[in-house]
């Protein structure tokens, strides 16, 4: 199944 | 103290139109180099930049770096009572808690100004690496749009793959499936009306409709929309705003469990 993921786990805080 | 004046007050009204909906509420930049924004969706699936460079507005006072909090669901009812041919000036004082929005008619007999308070919002800016794309997609944005809705009509999430042939967008629901093929096309007689494919390499990915619907908001901003692709990570769909800067939305991808 397809999971969708966070944009937090690609872009870190600045 | 801040003042900016964007004769082309329409863009604005557009920009808003197309975020309002994915962010509730977000912090407005402003420095020396123009108007930003960078905001998540509730859900931290979608992010959107939205950069007005300095330069695009005819007049733009900047003191000192701000930022303003805003309700975008509120601004954007605010600027819905700018006509599409007002000049637009934003206005606010060193401190104070309100901004204010400043409409003037092409022919300067109809003035109106509409305050609205800010709000504290403590967003935090993500750092955005500069990818390498495995696959760039330049279409027209209303074709996009159009692949969007239908899909939508089938199935929830969308696969999009690009090859050397073109790319597809692949949808499968309870009433059944659906595939849309778009070639490389650039034997057009309008540039924006080509659909071009850099493909350095084949990719593919799966992502949730709703957010791409959302993004084709922005449709009205720009003839071509841009469709940045690379395994693994989010997609960019990027609508320049008139020579004066961008709107981009990142999506992450759905990944096998």
């Amino acid at each position: 199944v397809n999971q969708q993921s966070q944009i937090t786990s690609f872009f870190s805080k600045a | 103290m801040l003042e900016l004046r964007l004769v082309q007050g329409s863009l604005l009204k557009k920009v808003l139109e197309s975020i309002k909906d994915l962010v509730n509420d977000a912090n407005f930049d402003c420095s020396a180099t123009g108007f930003s924004l960078q905001a998540m969706d509730s859900s931290h699936v979608a992010l959107v930049a939205l950069l007005l460079r300095s330069e695009g507005f005819e007049h733009y006072r900047c003191d000192r770096n701000i930022s303003m909090g805003m309700n975008l669901g509120n601004m954007a009812k605010m600027l819905k009572c700018a006509g599409n041919d007002d000049i637009i000036t934003l206005k606010a004082d060193d401190g104070s808690d309100t901004v204010t929005f400043m409409f003037e008619s092409p022919t300067q007999d109809k003035i109106a100004d509409f305050e609205m308070r800010l709000m504290d919002i403590d967003s935090e800016h993500l750092g955005i690496p500069e990818a390498e794309y495995h696959a760039i997609l330049i279409m027209p944005s209303a074709e996009f749009a159009r692949i969007c809705k239908d899909l939508s009509s089938i199935g929830d999430t969308v696969v999009i793959s690009v090859t050397k042939e073109g790319v597809k967008f692949s949808t499968r629901g309870d009433i059944g499936t659906a595939n849309v093929v778009c070639r490389q096309n650039t034997t057009v007689d309008k540039p924006e009306e080509a659909t071009v494919i850099e493909m350095p390499e084949p990719v593919s990915l799966t992502f949730a409709l709703r957010y791409l619907n959302s993004f084709t908001k922005a449709t009205p901003l720009s003839n071509t929309v841009t469709i940045s692709l690379s395994s693994e990570i989010p997609v960019v769909v990027e609508y320049k705003i008139a020579e004066m800067g961008y709107i981009r939305f990142y999506l992450a991808p759905k990944i096998e469990e």
